[in-house]
């Protein structure tokens, strides 16, 4: 965790962050 | 200095977003390159900067893998995340398992999320030739990604994308990437230099 640059954990973070909102908003219900 | 301390991480993600997200046309991601020099070996590198992935049409159809060799990968892309998911989220367990990490992984999500581990060296690559010759490189439709000389662009290719386009700005270079053929553009070319003009004092 502590090698993972700070630019890409950023990244990361903000893609887990719309692929959760991309998921929600094409769940059935 | 002025300049250098409006390009931090949250005014390029910013820009990023505002060239995506404002564009008449549907990119699927882009990213900023970070040009560095290492000191030892005085090797020149483009490294991640950050990135904005704002997804396309194939994350809207929920295609099952159909076949071994598909659901292998589906099966490693989901390992992979599940990894991440936990490095991010500070050790295994940190966080409970959701569908962010359990869903399938599409094409280009993939490839963003490998490109987040690829830098050029010396003006390799695409992104590479267009920091080195100072120009931009517009690439649209699969067939001329196939015959790129570049193995990112063919990757990009076999994942699904029909254009790339890499423009050098400031300290680096802003990629672009997207699942429609799309042509070159004078009026994004002017968006993209008001936004990423790195000289300018004025945040957008």
């Amino acid at each position: 965790n502590e090698d993972l640059p700070m630019a890409r954990k950023k990244s990361l973070q903000r893609f887990f962050e719309k692929r959760k909102e991309r998921l929600t908003a094409l769940a059935p219900y | 200095p002025l300049a250098a301390a409006y390009f931090n991480q949250e005014t390029l993600q910013q820009r990023l977003l505002t060239l995506i997200e404002g564009a008449r046309e549907t990119w699927t991601y882009a990213i900023f390159w970070q040009s560095s020099v290492d000191v030892a070996s005085g090797v020149s590198l483009l490294g991640w900067g950050d990135g904005y992935y704002k997804g396309c049409e194939e994350d809207k159809r929920k295609q099952k893998a159909t076949n071994p060799a598909a659901a292998a990968e589906q099966d490693h892309r989901k390992r992979v995340l599940r990894e991440l998911n936990s490095l991010i989220s500070g050790g295994a367990g940190g966080s409970s398992p959701d569908e962010t990490v359990e869903e399938e992984v599409t094409d280009t999500e993939w490839f963003f999320l490998v490109s987040m581990t690829q830098s050029f060296v010396n003006g390799s690559g695409l992104p590479g030739q267009a920091f080195f010759a100072d120009a931009p490189n517009w690439i649209a439709g699969a067939d001329r990604l196939a015959l790129a000389p570049c193995e990112r662009a063919r990757q990009a290719r076999e994942l699904g994308l029909q254009t790339m386009v890499c423009v050098p700005v400031g300290t680096g270079v802003l990629e672009l990437g997207s699942t429609d053929v799309i042509h070159q553009s004078l009026e994004l070319m002017n968006k993209i230099r008001v936004l990423f003009n790195f000289n300018s004092f004025e945040i957008p």
